[in-house]
């Protein structure tokens, strides 16, 4: 654990508390891509079936189930409590796009020809673009409340302090995990556009506009 | 090995 890994952990934290609060507090789901909240939530259960195989650390566990608990809440918020907010016209980038393609690399590239490890990376590489459903929500209707943006930031935040994490881990342990790296760096590149709008446009201007 | 995701990280 160093500080890179932490405040890389806290920032999707506060991600994903963020959108979770946001849809709570003010009971609608207007402008969520529910279809990358449901990659998100296969996203942590095909990565975290190790719950039931092994133990890392309290923190570890404790982390995998709040990330999963809450993905798993925002899906029920959107398809099931505010359905009645859900902007389906507006949700409507095809997923069978990115799944099917993850799904067959995550079998010919990875670490262990193993069930377990065929859905970890399978899940590594599914998040490295499951965002691209709420990208393309946002670039089609040209707007994202601030809140979103927000949301949006932390979650690209964290995985390019993930990068810096491995940076510091390759250098001090000798550790290294090309699957995550790539897929890691890919993630991070997707989120560049939004940075820098979110940067030079997103704190000062309200609604949020592309 | 080396390479080897560990399972530590999120």
């Amino acid at each position: 654990m160093n500080v890179f890994r932490l405040t890389g952990d806290l920032s999707h934290l506060a991600a994903i508390i963020i959108l979770l609060l946001k849809i709570w507090k003010s009971r609608s789901c207007a402008g969520i891509s529910g279809k990358s909240q449901i990659l998100f939530a296969i996203v942590f259960t095909t990565r975290y079936l190790d719950l039931l195989t092994s133990f890392i650390s309290l923190y570890n566990t404790c982390m995998k189930v709040i990330y999963i608990g809450c993905a798993y809440a925002t899906v029920y918020l959107i398809y099931a409590k505010f359905r009645a907010t859900y902007d389906g016209n507006h949700d409507s980038f095809r997923v069978e796009f990115l799944v099917v393609p993850v799904g067959g690399l995550s079998v010919l590239i990875n670490h262990d020809f193993s069930p377990l490890e065929i859905l970890w990376t399978f899940s590594i590489y599914l998040e490295s673009v499951a965002i691209l459903p709420q990208l393309f929500m946002i670039s089609k209707t040209g707007e994202a409340e601030t809140i979103t943006t927000h949301y949006l930031f932390c979650l690209g935040l964290y995985r390019a302090l993930y990068l810096f994490n491995w940076i510091w881990r390759f250098y001090f342990e000798g550790f290294f995990d090309m699957i995550a790296i790539v897929a890691g760096v890919v993630q991070t590149v997707l989120y560049c556009d939004f940075f820098y709008l979110y940067v030079t446009k997103g704190w000062f201007s309200r609604p949020y506009r592309l | 090995s080396d390479s080897q995701n560990d399972k530590d990280e999120l």
